[in-house]
């Protein structure tokens, strides 16, 4: 029995039983995939190897879990600002797996209209090499995306990776990326886009909303999604 | 002379249910839904002659002929499924990501000879 369920695991996509360290919220997008393909019947005129919410060819969705941490003093050197790493492993497709869409999704806890009169920049960076302890992160990265939030914004980024995901899938291959939230001060930033250094800063700095990240990633198998071929 | 075997309604060639529940197999732990789902499976025989109920395939219509003129060389057709429709699973994998996967051919829909 155990060779069999080996077998039939391994034609599933998985080298054995997945054992899951806890049982992590199942985001509402999946929830919704997954009830309309439960309706798609074999005469269905959907093609069940597109994901259509995306518009990519693919029989895999995955939501994969950030793994990086907050970066701390004194690697960060900008002014009131919370850096963190980010970190998806990508190991976690089959070699024979195509990927066809890898978008990061951020999100932020709080309501940002608790901003006030100020707005924050969301910067991020692919991470190009390692760098030593202590050593500052500038040298080694390089920003793909840069973008102020202010009060009334949507309390979601989206990013579209799927070449950078695709680099990743190679070992050894993969840094990660840095996101940076800097806190200003909304006048200074229409005016000379600088944030100003006043002693309230400090404390505004726990107003700085809590990021949630995750990468969805939907990938083809080829082999378990044979494409529809109608009789002539 | 053809030799013939009484069929009855209830044995011939159709889809069984088969309900597979995760828990059985010891799947509940990681597949998050569905909690199991009607897999069927195809029995039964596939008589001379073969109806069109039984949805035969012209090489079941040979064999079935030439199982009658020799019944020990020459099994009769096996039944099989013929036509089967997907699911779509979610699971949590070794990194606790969840997973929406879709896996064809899972729910046998219609058997045949």
């Amino acid at each position: 029995v155990n060779m069999q369920e080996k077998l039939f695991l391994s034609s599933m996509g998985l080298s054995s039983r997945p054992k899951p360290s806890h049982q992590a919220p199942v985001p509402s997008l999946l929830w919704k995939l997954f009830k309309k393909g439960s309706k798609q019947t074999s005469t269905s005129d959907t093609d069940p190897c597109v994901v259509s919410e995306y518009g990519v060819r693919g029989n895999i969705v995955r939501f994969i879990q950030d793994q990086g941490s907050l970066i701390s003093a004194p690697a960060v050197h900008c002014f009131n600002c919370v850096r963190k790493h980010l970190f998806f492993n990508m190991s976690v497709l089959e070699d024979v797996e195509q990927l066809s869409l890898a978008q990061l999704e951020m999100k932020f806890k709080q309501d940002l209209a608790h901003l006030g009169p100020h707005v924050f920049s969301v910067d991020l960076y692919r991470v190009l090499r390692t760098t030593l302890k202590g050593v500052t992160h500038e040298s080694s990265r390089k920003l793909l995306l840069s973008q102020s939030l202010g009060p009334g914004a949507h309390a979601s980024v989206h990013v579209n990776l799927t070449d950078l995901a695709e680099t990743w899938r190679k070992p050894g291959k993969n840094y990660g990326m840095h996101v940076e939230l800097q806190l200003k001060h909304l006048s200074n930033v229409l005016q000379e886009h600088a944030y100003v250094k006043n002693p309230h800063l400090a404390v505004q700095i726990a107003q700085m909303p809590d990021l949630y990240t995750s990468l969805v990633v939907v990938s083809l198998n080829p082999l378990q999604c044979r494409s529809r071929r109608k009789r002539s | 002379a053809a030799y013939y075997l009484p069929v009855t309604p209830s044995n011939v060639c159709k889809p069984r249910r088969l309900y597979i529940d995760f828990k059985d197999v010891g799947w509940q732990d990681w597949i998050i839904a569905p909690q199991g789902y009607l897999a069927n499976y195809c029995h039964g025989e596939c008589p001379f002659p073969l109806s069109e109920s039984l949805n035969g395939t012209n090489h079941a219509i040979l064999q079935t002929l030439v199982h009658s003129f020799d019944p020990k060389g020459t099994p009769q057709p096996c039944c099989v499924p013929i036509k089967l429709s997907p699911i779509s699973m979610l699971y949590y994998d070794n990194n606790d990501n969840v997973v929406l996967r879709h896996y064809e051919d899972m729910v046998v829909d219609e058997c045949g000879c």
